[in-house]
């Protein structure tokens, strides 16, 4: 049975496809067999993965627009156990597109041509776009944990509250088993003291749905997509990957998953 | 006349608000009456500005959706001379709801109900959402120029391109007289190659497109938003504020605004 968690954040700029890169990197590290769905029309999860011609490739846009596909779409990446459902700019269209369905059907279609899929992987990871628009609620209402990365700034904190608010909304119209599984604090940057404000006001609020592992900010994340390459792999013995296999660490235990 | 401009990328983070705020901030310290329109679901701009209670004001999203009601939703800032459409999660709807309209109208909206207001001012700058959805394209068919902030880092760059043929498609189906005025390099680290990469990458593409002055990553900023000020009121002297300072002064010039 998969564990499927929805990357979500509508601020952009925090950390979602980095999260999702590296958290999927380092879980199929551990010899899990885990699955990334890109579902950003920019394709930065995909990119980060090494894909460098994604424009071509059958994406997660076939895959919400027409039922058993997901086989068609689905690709192996450089790293073991690890696949994506790749995204390209045929997605950007979709919300559009969406919006001509039914209310009631057009929130579900991810979950009508994902889900039958995902038994076969451990982990499952939801890259969102920075929206709360169509493309995110069909995440959400495809899985059963949401994981917000959080940049330890104000304007990001600012937003919880609202991304909170559409986590409820979501529960109560659309799927009532998502829970809100953590929030990761990103981007923490140790020489100021605006990321241990914003990190401690998150605690205070939110308790233990905060991870206690947090990633620093850590120029090496940045500079491995343009290897295409996680930055696990890129140097591992950074910073910032081994920030991400802790979180990984601590997700597995969280999970009740040795 | 004025001269009006859309801050526009689609990847997240970027740096778009913090230009809209600061560059604003800095023209209408040299006197010339600024308009500020946030048309960013989150609000940040609104935020940044000084307001604390966008939620129960009028905002982007009743300008989108009923005429003439441009003077009863716009508000003054603290800031001589520069003033603010807010923004609050009211807009968040509107994307979805704009589809309900006929393609050709629909992306006409802002145009007809925010165009007919602009005449006072000098400076007018569209603060938009991270991405090229509908919000996005209604901006890009009110105004004369695009801004595009880019930060020196590799997924930024990648989205670059997609953007350049958004604008292609707006100037060739909606806006004739669209011009990319110019993109702003943001968040430069000296502390690292990613960066003057990215820019020398840019900069050997585009040419003069590039403004020369580049904004550097500087904590000041990012600490201004969490006391509602722009940089340059927050900490005039820091080097965040002075590269917007100077960023204002490269704008007059190539405008031709002695
Ligand atoms: N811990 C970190 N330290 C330094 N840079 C980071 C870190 N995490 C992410 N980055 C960089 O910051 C930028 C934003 O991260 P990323 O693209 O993962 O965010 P996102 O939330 O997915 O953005 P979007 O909202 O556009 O989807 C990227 O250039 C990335 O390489
Ligand atoms: N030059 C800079 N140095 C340091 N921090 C910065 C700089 N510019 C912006 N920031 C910070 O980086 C974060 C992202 O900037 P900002 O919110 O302006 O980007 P944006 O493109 O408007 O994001 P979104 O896509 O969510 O609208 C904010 O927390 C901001 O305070
Ligand atoms: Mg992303
Ligand atoms: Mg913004």
């Amino acid at each position: 049975m998969a564990k499927v968690f929805a990357i979500v954040n509508q601020k952009g700029g925090v950390g979602k496809t980095t999260t999702t890169v590296n958290l999927g990197t380092a879980l199929a590290a551990t010899g899990r067999k885990t699955l990334i769905v890109d579902l950003d029309p920019q394709g930065n999860a995909t990119t980060g993965l090494g894909f460098t011609s994604k424009e071509g490739m059958k994406s997660s846009y076939d895959l919400l627009t027409s039922p058993g596909s997901f086989h068609d779409i689905l690709q192996p990446t450089a790293i073991p156990h690890l696949f994506i459902i790749p995204s390209n700019q045929n997605l950007s269209g979709a919300e559009i597109e969406l919006a001509r369905f039914k209310k009631g059907e057009r929130e579900l279609l991810l979950k009508e041509h994902l889900t039958p899929y995902l038994d076969e992987y451990d982990y499952v990871l939801l890259d969102c776009p920075p929206s709360l628009g169509l493309l995110t609620v069909n995440a959400l209402a495809a899985v059963e944990k949401v994981l917000v990365p959080l940049q330890c700034e104000f304007y990001a904190l600012e937003g919880l509250s609202q991304l909170l608010k559409t986590i409820r909304i979501v529960q109560g119209k659309i799927n009532p088993s998502l829970v809100l599984e953590g929030i990761v604090l990103t981007m923490f940057d140790t020489r100021s003291a605006l990321s241990s404000q914003v990190a401690n006001d998150v605690r205070s609020h939110l308790g233990k749905k905060v991870y206690d592992t947090h990633i620093p900010r850590n120029v090496r994340i940045a500079e491995a997509p343009s290897f295409g390459k996680p930055a696990i792999l890129y140097d591992i013995k950074c910073l910032g990957s081994q920030a991400y296999l802790d979180l990984a660490k601590e997700l597995l235990q969280r999970e009740g998953d040795k």
